[in-house]
């Protein structure tokens, strides 16, 4: 027993720091740093260099557990709506998917349903031509679902392969815009049972606990299917998808890595923990 | 809510008499809780924590109030403090440049059309400069705001190196009769040290008057580190948080604050022109605090 190391008070602040600069959140923080605290105490743990593989190992388990993105469409158009709060890289993330696609020979069409921020339509039309998928747009100001509809419309007709719908960027607590997300979706579905297929919310990695707001309050009103974590490029470690996974159950699907067009990766749980623990 | 646990953590004291290291412990881990999970940085929470003890040890509690309101009066006047303490918003001169920098999607275009909207109405003619080439459609985004504003914004040709128009937009404005640059720069990453460095070259080739960090309220615990950076590696003379019409509690705030020193000037509190409002330190304070 000499000469060990001890698991002391100084240990563990530097694992709740740690963790806590991540965006985990007090929460998750206090609950992940019981669970070492508690195999210590039964004497599972006895050295301070079991406690990282042994945090990194109950991490895995929260996040690893998805099958990870299935990215060939199980139906045609295979309806893809992306969501979340403003500037948090949607259109852009669009824009790289619909690239990730066409390179696997599918045919996309993209909805311009940003019809209220200024160059909305313009910005995602110059992703469709750099991406080279087809475009359903309208002026601004036109009704947003009347563009995924027209979209849909023109996806089945012509037989595309998939249609991704780009929204407005919009604050989770702004009512009537979330009401505008509803009408979007129930558009899409009535059109074709089963669409949106999948509702993609888009969270920026630099954004602390309000993303679970966001997350939270998202999935009410249109259910999340997946999430895309952008500008995990920058400095941010994006924990707070670790919060999303356990209070909410919402896996990653995709990780944005930069600002073109092949800067966006299937979501690898191993990477994530290992640009966690650097 | 702070005020209820913080009495539910004095309850334990019995009789009033003096704030003491010991009554006061429970009570401060409250706040850290608080302060943490409004995304105010681990280490800022920790320093302030240890400020906010320093106060409050030896303090009478008074009749009137309970401990636990001994130490929020002392938590909130110091936040007002750190925050500022006073509004300091942005008050051009004629001639002046003021430059927006930022991370991608922190509401720096939108942003550059609120301050033309502001300043317009206050007598200025302003003149706004899309100095974002790699962005799609970023210069027509500034351009169709500036129309909705009959504010002029200027030119650049395709593709334009940012520091030559810049350089192109000065030289014009001093001949054209508008007093007011508004300079709208490309997202770009506190660590990219290419595009660091062309802000270091505009700001090099006109002398902007105010140099603007624009930031997301929402930004968690990197803001230190973001705010850091733009301010070392390139200077800020002050900072325009933005999304604060949402729930988020925003931390950032006392995080940048507490990292360059350098006041929070305006908000953003929605998307259209008109949702630019003064920064106000107590206002911010009983946010952050909930
Ligand atoms: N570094 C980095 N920047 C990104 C990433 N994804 C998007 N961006 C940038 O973030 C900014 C905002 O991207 P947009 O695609 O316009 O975001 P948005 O969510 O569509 O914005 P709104 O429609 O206004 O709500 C742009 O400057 C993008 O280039 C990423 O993964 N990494
Ligand atoms: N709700 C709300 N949205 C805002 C606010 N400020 C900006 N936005 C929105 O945030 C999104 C991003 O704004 P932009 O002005 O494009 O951001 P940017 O910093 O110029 O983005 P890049 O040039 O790509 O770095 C847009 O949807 C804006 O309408 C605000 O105060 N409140
Ligand atoms: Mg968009
Ligand atoms: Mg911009």
């Amino acid at each position: 027993v000499l000469g060990r190391p001890a698991i002391d008070e100084a240990i563990w602040e530097k694992i709740e720091e740690a963790l806590m600069l991540s965006d985990m959140g007090w929460e998750v923080t206090t609950k992940l740093l019981d669970g070492l605290k508690e195999r210590v105490a039964q004497g599972e743990l006895n050295d301070p260099s079991l406690l990282i593989p042994a945090l990194r190992e109950r991490l895995m388990a929260v996040m690893g557990d998805g099958k990870g993105f299935d990215l060939r469409p199980h139906s045609k158009p295979w309806v893809i709506m992306v969501i979340g709060i403003n500037g948090t890289g949607k259109t852009t993330t669009i824009g790289k998917l619909s690239h990730l696609y066409h390179r696997r020979g599918y045919r996309v069409l993209l909805a311009a349903s940003d019809t209220f921020r200024a160059a909305g339509t313009e910005q995602l039309s110059l992703w469709a031509e750099l991406s080279g998928a087809d475009l359903v747009k309208n002026i601004p100001g036109a009704d947003p679902a009347s563009v995924a509809y027209d979209a849909l419309e023109a996806a089945i007709g012509r037989g595309y392969d998939l249609l991704i719908v780009d929204t407005a960027g919009r604050l989770h607590t702004k009512v009537n815009l979330m009401e505008e997300l509803k009408k979007i979706k129930r558009v899409l579905g009535k059109r074709l049972p089963g669409s949106p297929h999948e509702v993609l919310l888009v969270l920026d990695a630099t954004t602390g606990q309000n993303a679970i707001s966001q997350a939270k309050l998202f999935d009410q009103g249109v259910g999340i299917t997946g999430l895309v974590l952008a500008k995990l490029d920058g400095t941010a470690k994006g924990g707070i998808v670790v919060a999303i996974k356990e209070k909410l159950g919402i896996p990653v699907q995709f990780v944005g890595t930069g600002e073109g067009i092949e800067d966006l990766e299937v979501f690898d749980p191993q990477e994530f923990l290992n640009a966690l623990f650097e | 809510e702070l005020r209820d646990r913080l009495n539910g953590a004095f309850k334990k004291i019995l009789g009033r008499g003096k704030l003491t290291e010991r009554n006061i412990s429970d009570s401060l881990r409250e706040v850290r809780k608080v302060l943490l999970e409004a995304d105010v940085n681990y280490k800022v929470a920790k320093e302030f924590i240890a400020r906010v003890e320093e106060e409050a040890i030896g303090r009478e509690v008074t009749q009137s109030i309970t401990p636990g309101q001994e130490v929020i009066k002392v938590v909130y006047d110091q936040l007002v403090e750190l925050l500022g303490g006073q509004p300091s918003p942005l008050r051009p001169t004629r001639g002046s440049k003021i430059m927006l920098v930022g991370l991608q999607g922190s509401g720096k275009t939108t942003t550059a059309g609120k301050l033309a909207k502001r300043f317009n109405s206050q007598g200025f003619k302003p003149l706004l400069v899309p100095a974002d080439p790699y962005r799609p459609a970023a210069v027509d985004q500034l351009r169709i705001l500036g129309e909705s504003l009959g504010v002029e914004v200027y030119s650049p040709t395709k593709g334009e190196d940012p520091v030559k128009l810049c350089q192109r937009a000065c030289n014009w404005v001093q001949s054209s009769g508008f007093d007011l640059l508004i300079l709208d720069t490309a997202g770009r990453l506190h660590i990219d040290e290419e595009m660091m460095e062309e802000l270091r070259q505009i700001k090099k080739a006109i002398a902007p008057e105010e140099i603007l960090l624009v930031a997301d309220a929402m930004t968690g615990q990197e803001a230190v580190r973001v705010a850091d950076e733009f301010e070392a590696k390139l200077g800020i003379d002050g900072i325009i948080l933005t999304k604060l019409d949402g729930d988020a509690q925003g931390g950032a705030a006392l995080s940048m604050r507490a990292a360059t020193g350098r006041p929070i000037r305006m908000v953003g509190v929605g998307e259209k022109p008109e949702d630019l409002e003064i920064f106000y330190p107590d206002r911010m304070a009983s946010r952050i605090l909930g």
